[in-house]
């Protein structure tokens, strides 16, 4: 896979990605 | 009390499938599922085998000498059967999908504790574009389009009873399928008309994400995905795929998903082997293995890990094949036919 197509990696996507979504 | 044939145990088929029980539904209307569950008889919890047609489904017990009994019926005079929607962690429940071309009615079969009795339950009724059981007792569902769309959440207790109801930021774009995420109970998968996959936090009922996915393949349906090392892993179907002359016809795809930046690669795509034709019918995936009914009759499975397929089991006893599930109870394989004939593999 080449990842750098993807950007950036987080391993807490999701937590992260839940801070920043609207409530 | 139905008995049903004699299985057959020594049979072996193409590929790493080996037949290790059949039986056939009697029932006179078409099979339309197939799906293994536990039931708790006795204060002892079994590995059960749920068959539907559309006006009755059927609750089998395994017996000693590999043989199944049937053990409840639930009758369905109205509108027919179309699904059956396991629910994963709750005993003795067990959910179907009602309609015609599409789900209408979500019910709940169980048995009453006193007298063994068969009873159903109306959970949902309207325009259902979705459902499925997830881990943790709870059943995810979508109701009505674009703006007009509610998705919502139940959790059943442990014994089927009391539940509870949350719902989660609807995408305004109609859902086709939701995925559960392995390795990620709180995170939830759905792929919409418009070949989106959108991400749910199913605590807090936020839409988390959505990504556009290549629209080389229309209409792709979602049916598991793994959290790996900050990157989804997403399996799709494709019932919609042309044939193409370089790779044939696409059944399965694995995606990857960064889901911090939206953009997405495929990695695998798993095509039909040489000499071996249809698109995609139906299938199921579990762990590393996906399995698929094509428009063929023949059942092929791919183990996404090795990346090709790894089992062609072409139609039984001059019948198309046309269910197939994993069992929620074991590494088994239950394959179905339109009359009624199931037969179980071990893979």
């Amino acid at each position: 896979c080449r990842t750098a197509d993807l950007g950036p990696i987080s391993l807490n996507w999701f937590e992260e990605l839940s801070s920043e979504a609207p409530p | 009390t139905e008995i049903t044939d004699l299985p057959a145990r020594d049979s072996l088929n193409p590929g790493s499938l080996q037949l290790v029980s059949k039986f056939k539904n009697p029932s006179s209307s078409c099979s339309v599922d197939v799906s293994a569950v536990w039931w708790e008889r006795a204060a002892a919890k079994e590995p059960c085998i749920i068959t539907a047609c559309e006006d009755v489904v059927s609750l089998w017990k395994p017996l000693d000498t590999l043989q199944w009994e049937k053990v409840h019926t639930w009758h369905f005079t109205e509108v027919p059967v179309l699904q059956i929607v396991p629910v994963p962690d709750v005993y003795n429940l067990i959910c179907v999908a009602l309609g015609n071309l599409e789900i209408r009615e979500i019910r709940a079969l169980l048995c009453s504790s006193g007298d063994e009795s068969e009873k159903q339950v109306l959970l949902k009724s309207g325009n259902i574009k979705a459902v499925l059981g997830l881990t943790k007792r709870r059943l995810v569902s979508s109701i009505g389009t674009f703006c007009n769309q509610q998705v919502q959440i139940m959790t059943f207790a442990e014994d089927g009873g009391s539940k509870d109801e949350q719902l989660l930021m609807p995408p305004d774009e109609t859902i086709l399928a939701f995925a559960e995420v392995q390795g990620m109970q709180d995170a939830l998968l759905g792929t919409t008309t418009v070949n989106n996959i959108v991400i749910w936090n199913l605590k807090t009922g936020q839409l988390l994400k959505k990504v556009h996915i290549d629209d080389s393949y229309q209409a792709s349906v979602c049916h598991r995905a793994y959290s790996e090392m900050g990157l989804l892993f997403v399996v799709l179907s494709h019932p919609c795929a042309k044939e193409s002359q370089v790779f044939g016809s696409p059944v399965f795809q694995l995606l990857v998903i960064n889901p911090k930046t939206a953009q997405s690669v495929g990695i695998l795509l798993c095509c039909l082997p040489p000499g071996q034709a249809g698109r995609f019918l139906e299938g199921d995936v579990k762990d590393h293995v996906a399995a698929a009914v094509l428009t063929s009759g023949t059942i092929a499975v791919w183990d996404l890990l090795l990346g090709h397929c790894t089992a062609v089991l072409p139609p039984a006893s001059d019948q198309s094949w046309s269910l197939v599930k994993w069992s929620g109870t074991d590494s088994h394989l239950l394959a179905g036919q339109k009359d009624g004939n199931v037969f179980i593999y071990r893979y």
